[in-house]
């Protein structure tokens, strides 16, 4: 069990740095996680740090409500890297995120999707939904009690509205 | 492999039969608040055997259509899963329940729930480990984590 | 002690309805404070429960993610109303919210601002921030660390972009 | 009555002396993340008075411009709050910290914390009662609440 619990903390603290850089699209981002007690993490507390774009390095709690949700998505991805399952669904991690980081987050999506796990995200945001592969819409119709519907629109015939205006495919 | 459709019944506020998919590589769900969009990530949590505490309900009768109001159309609600393997070799996970207990079919036929997660398993979905759905609002509560919640959560992962 | 916390919940839960039935623009929806411990409400829990637009009563917690955003923006500014400050502040409170809701958020938030209490929020959505009377736009620049400048924008004298292109002052 | 503008000088990522305003009657502070829009919600919170928890740091002298790096640019921070009344007459609320001690002033004119929060009070703002400010994920916490802690919340309002 302990055994078990150590493998997973050296994979997450040795991948989380790549994922972050990717996310973050800036090869000076860093993510570091550290045990407090290094000979047997299980026993106390696992610290997370991160130097966002542009920033020095500082507490987690000094960072922004944007910067943490990056900071969390990348770990998030780091822990399904120990274990990686067939396909990934998140609900609505861009709340937070400004066009900017909307951008860097879809293109590490559509990396991930080609390359390891097939994606699945619920989102309101149109910067978000426009860059994916495949459209769901829910509806909901009404009468005695409200039930939803669903129809589907495969965007891959389009370009993706990318300011390089890269081929879909990619 | 990946996820190539839901077939829900009777589940959450997807009334009678409903298919949801094809699923491609990268998809988004999009929809008005309250259409029903994270009840998808609710049908996903059900076929691969999560509790109702984790699906936002008090009881699993809970799940079946109308009952958040007092009035379910059915006694049973079910929801398959169709994967497609890197084989190109189709399988289904089906759950059905009627009142509070549960049913697992694999291809089709009967199976325990310790079988049913065991082949689950073989195609990489721990549901313990919560290794492939990030539920609305996890993202803001792991940025506010403190270092021994991170321990914890840890634990559960490995 | 114990006059003051009555007297603020009796305050609250009279005015929440109609807060509520403001912020939907829907004279149908409900919403409904009840104490656990009606002649003592202090001792117990208090309940929250709502009806959205187009649904029947139901628990708080079958209510969606934007659904109960909603319900929580209308107990706060409830709340408010027992000591009404002169002004307002929220920080992102749209993060949850679809088009159709930021529409009736925005629109209730421009009633208050004329009516009762000055609003500043703090919003990432065009869809919300295009509605204020002014924009204070920051950002960042660069040096040995990151530091915060400000531009502001007067938005009176254009058109609110709205569907009835309604006159910006009202 | 309604706030005019805010005067900030070395708090948090607002270096030097910067004016943030003027406010109307609904106005919207826009920027990308990590920019300081927050920080602006902090300096309100400051002037009224709120203690360092609060404002997102452990300790007072944390807010002075680059502390959070170990690089402070000063010895003090300031916030100044400009209030324009029902009678079109201007007040000011100024707080100030040089390490961990705060100065409180209204109409530039130096008084102790008890009379600042009273002055504040005069005007409709209650501190304790945080009957004005609305911090960031404090809506999805509100909706997420349980009986009892509603409970708690209506007793620190009243
Ligand atoms: N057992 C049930 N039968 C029918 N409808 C149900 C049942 N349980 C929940 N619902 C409906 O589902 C709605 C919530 O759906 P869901 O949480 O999927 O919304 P959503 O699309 O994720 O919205 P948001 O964008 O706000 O997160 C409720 O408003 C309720 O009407
Ligand atoms: N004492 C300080 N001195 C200088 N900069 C600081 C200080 N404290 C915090 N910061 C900076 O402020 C930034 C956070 O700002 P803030 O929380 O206001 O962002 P925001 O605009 O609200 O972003 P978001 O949209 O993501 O919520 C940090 O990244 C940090 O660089
Ligand atoms: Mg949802
Ligand atoms: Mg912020």
């Amino acid at each position: 069990r302990f055994h078990l619990f150590s493998q997973c903390f050296e994979h997450v603290s040795v991948v989380i740095d790549q994922i972050y850089k990717k996310l973050c699209r800036n090869a000076s981002a860093q993510a570091i996680l550290s045990a407090e007690n290094p000979n047997e993490p299980y026993l106390d507390g696992i610290n997370y740090n991160c130097v966002a774009p542009g920033k020095r390095f500082m507490a987690m709690d000094n960072l922004s409500g944007g910067e943490k949700a990056i900071a969390a998505l990348a770990l998030v991805f780091a822990i399904h890297s120990f274990r990686p399952a067939p396909f990934f669904v998140l609900d609505e991690v861009d709340a937070a995120l400004d066009n900017t980081n909307i951008g860097k987050v879809t293109g590490f999506f559509r990396m991930m999707s080609r390359e390891s796990c097939q994606i699945i995200v619920i989102s309101l945001k149109e910067e978000f939904y426009s860059r994916a592969d495949a459209l769901l819409g829910v509806y909901s119709m009404f009468d005695e009690c409200m039930f939803s519907r669903l129809l589907t629109l495969d965007l891959t015939p389009y370009p993706l509205n990318d300011e390089n205006a890269t081929d879909r495919e990619k | 492999g990946f996820l190539k459709q839901l077939d829900v019944e009777n589940f959450k506020s997807w009334r009678g039969k409903q298919t949801i998919g094809p699923f491609k590589r990268f998809n988004c769900i999009i929809g008005t608040n309250g259409s029903g969009k994270s009840n998808v990530m609710d049908a996903l949590g059900f076929v691969m055997g999560e509790r109702a505490a984790n699906l936002r309900v008090k009881h699993t009768r809970d799940l079946i259509h109308g009952a958040h109001i007092g009035n379910p159309v059915s006694t049973f609600a079910s929801v398959t899963m169709i994967y497609c393997g890197d084989n190109d070799e189709e399988m289904t996970f089906s759950r059905r329940i009627s009142g509070e207990s549960s049913e697992y079919l694999v291809n089709g036929k009967h199976v325990t729930l310790a079988k049913y997660t065991g082949e689950l398993q073989k195609i990489g979905i721990v549901v313990k480990a919560k290794n492939c759905l990030v539920y609305q609002g996890a993202v803001e509560s792991i940025a506010m984590m403190n270092a021994k919640e991170r321990t914890k959560m840890f634990e559960r992962i490995s």
